[in-house]
């Protein structure tokens, strides 16, 4: 042990067990979480070759080779809770996405959110036996966060009672799905519903894109790697062209919006229910922000109290870098900000599950608030951990620049982040338009109710006078 | 606006308030900018992206208040003395700093004065004096597994120069003391020079 790291440690005055509880959510969760992660770090079906020493074909290869390692064993052990899956797949993927990260996060919990019973009944056998391996497919090409302008149709035919799903130009193509381009044989593809000659906007689908044994692309299915990118080396982010594909009436996911056999259209009871998978995912970026603030402060600290540089006073011998004020006022803050997300993140997971509980109660009235909080929180703590994770490695020196920081991976697996599950400045946009619609409401005399009521009281109180 | 106002900068649930008034005058802000435009016979959708600026801003503050509302909420919760005196320190910390890095909103609403800000970045520099013999420990509280840190400079031991000296003996580049360029390429060219 490095005895300037074991002296920062003396130097404690607190229970850093007791702090780890509460950022875990009390002991028996912060043990639950330890037995976890002995499972994979002890497991040696993980051991990988270090991923920076491999080529893109060889990192996607060993990335597909742990998820299908880990599938197998979270049946094994019988891991059923979300988040302790959550947290058994975040220790086997380390710092760097997995191949099949889009069907856990987000194909699956869209089949519970999106299907009817029936539906059910039929695709989440297939799905949790990974005979479907499935992404979601809702940007194209040439859109992305403004969904209304996405282009890819879906057809109604009465006569054979199927979708005629099409990508009607280039920047239809869907683009940047993961797991899109080689690994999955489904995607549930978002596109533009019309049926009887009316456009009822936009709606899920479930397309087979691939055949289920040769694995080969299926008739009128264009499909693959859209290439390299800044980081996510091992997520085969692809393409989808679809040219007139039919799909079966019973693949429009139809828990609330419907199309009867003859083509009747029945609506949702809220537009924002579509909304369901993004919110749940903002909510959990929310908490991703906080998870690479945390490794980033962790490293550039530990590093600051082992690095020793230059003279403080002359003669003397060089000081820990943690002692200058420029590099505590540079990580400090940071470090302070890494547990501020943390709270928000539990904060934000606890909304996210009440009023889902509503609204599968039927009581839709906190959704708004929710979308709206999600969207901007999500930019929120997104743009600040991105800019603070540049600085972390920069506050390490050059050995920051160095992959064997882990700096440079944290930073390009988290900065899509604020571009993608909607890019920052539309998702405060959003924001924005509930904060003003509540404003007009407060302004008319209406009591507000949620964070921001805030706005009923503003223009009455000011801060109290307190003596300096 | 309102006069400055005194706040008691090291009183979390004042500092609090100075937040959510930033936020709601930034709000009221972005309201009237549209009204503006509205005014000047723009259509309500050219009326909001003239305020696009405005309205981002505004739920920046937003954001921003919420975040420092829940991580003042949470002290709440914490009975441990030594835990709640370092998460407060922290909390006052990430409160303030946030105060200087955004002292335009907070001196144009009128919640505070300059003396007020200057007051701010000296007490920032006493908390991040006091923060320094708990630094290390904060980190270790994440308790993130080496495995998954995966980084040289942060392992939990800080050998860090002997295992950075392996790692880099690892890289491909070195699994032959010559590189085969040196004979395909760099001892032709001498013998062409």
């Amino acid at each position: 042990m490095n005895p300037d790291i074991v002296k920062e440690r003396k130097n404690a005055t607190f229970d850093v067990e007791k702090l780890t509880f509460i950022l875990d959510g009390g002991p028996e969760k912060t043990r639950r979480r330890r037995e976890i992660e002995s499972l994979v770090f002890s497991d040696p079906d993980f051991k990988e070759e270090d991923p920076n020493f491999l080529s893109r074909s060889e990192r996607y290869d060993q990335a597909v080779r742990k998820s299908a390692q880990m599938i197998l064993k979270l049946r094994e052990y019988g891991i059923a809770d979300p988040e302790e899956i959550y947290h058994y797949k975040s220790m086997v993927k380390g710092n760097i996405p997995e191949a099949m990260g889009i069907h856990f996060g987000v194909f699956l919990p869209t089949m519970h959110s999106q299907c009817d019973s029936q539906q059910k009944k039929k695709w989440l056998p297939l799905t949790e036996s990974f005979q479907v391996v499935g992404t979601y497919a809702q940007t194209e090409m040439g859109h992305g966060t403004h969904l209304r302008g996405l282009e890819t149709t879906a057809t109604y035919d009465p006569a054979t009672q199927e979708f005629v799903l099409n990508s009607p130009t280039v920047s239809s193509i869907k683009w940047w799905p993961g797991g899109l381009g080689k690994t999955s044989n489904h995607a549930i593809v978002l596109a533009q519903l019309y049926t009887l000659g009316n456009c009822h906007g936009l709606h899920a689908f479930i397309v087979p894109i691939r055949d289920m044994n040769t694995h080969l692309p299926l008739p009128g299915i264009v499909v693959g790697d859209i290439g390299p990118k800044f980081g996510f080396n091992e997520v085969d982010n692809g393409f989808l062209k679809l040219e007139n594909v039919r799909i079966p009436r019973e693949n429009m996911l139809m828990k609330y919006a419907k199309v009867e056999p003859d083509g009747t259209y029945v609506k949702p009871p809220s537009t924002k229910l579509t909304y369901g998978t993004m919110v749940f995912i903002r909510s959990m970026i929310v908490a991703e922000s906080a998870r690479a603030l945390a490794k980033s402060s962790t490293i550039a600290i530990r590093y600051s109290a082992v690095r020793h540089q230059s003279e403080i006073r002359p003669g003397e011998p060089e000081p820990q870098i943690l002692d200058y004020q420029t590099q505590q006022y540079k990580l400090f803050p940071l470090l302070a900000t890494a547990y501020a997300f943390t709270f928000v993140g539990q904060y934000m997971r606890q909304t996210y599950h009440r009023i889902t509980e509503d609204i599968n109660q039927g009581d839709f009235s906190e959704m708004p608030e929710l979308h709206a909080l999600s969207a901007g929180l999500k930019a929120f703590t997104s743009w600040e951990a991105t800019s603070a994770i540049e600085v972390c490695r920069m506050s390490c020196g050059g050995h920051g620049y160095s992959r064997s920081s882990a700096l440079p991976d944290i930073y390009v697996e988290f900065t899509p982040t604020c571009t993608y599950e909607g890019e920052n400045t539309v998702m405060m946009l959003q924001t924005a338009r509930y904060l003003v619609k509540s404003y007009k409401q407060a302004k008319a005399g209406q009591q507000l109710s949620g964070i921001v009521s805030y706005l009923n009281e503003a223009d009455v109180r000011r801060v109290q006078p307190q003596p300096v | 606006a309102a006069r400055p106002t005194v706040v008691d900068i090291n009183d979390l649930t004042s500092l609090t308030e100075v937040y959510k008034l930033r936020a709601a005058i930034l709000v009221e802000l972005a309201a009237k900018s549209i009204q503006q435009e509205l005014q000047r016979r723009k259509s309500q959708e050219d009326a909001w992206n003239n305020s696009a600026i405005d309205l981002v801003r505004a739920s920046n503050a937003h954001c921003h208040y919420v975040v420092v509302k829940l991580f003042t909420d949470k002290l709440g919760e914490v009975a441990d003395t030594a835990v709640h005196s370092v998460l407060s320190t922290l909390a006052l910390l990430y409160t303030l700093y946030g105060i200087t890095k955004n002292s335009g909103d907070f001196l144009q609403a009128g919640l505070l004065s300059v003396p007020q800000v200057m007051q701010i970045s000296s007490r920032i520099k006493e908390l991040l004096a006091q923060l320094r013999p708990n630094a290390v420990a904060l980190a270790d509280a994440f308790d993130i597994h080496d495995k998954k840190l995966n980084s040289v400079l942060g392992r939990y031991d800080g050998n860090v120069y002997e295992h950075m000296f392996e790692w880099a003996r690892k890289s491909p580049l070195n699994a032959t003391e010559v590189h085969e360029s040196f004979h395909k390429y760099l001892k032709p060219l001498r013998s062409k020079l």
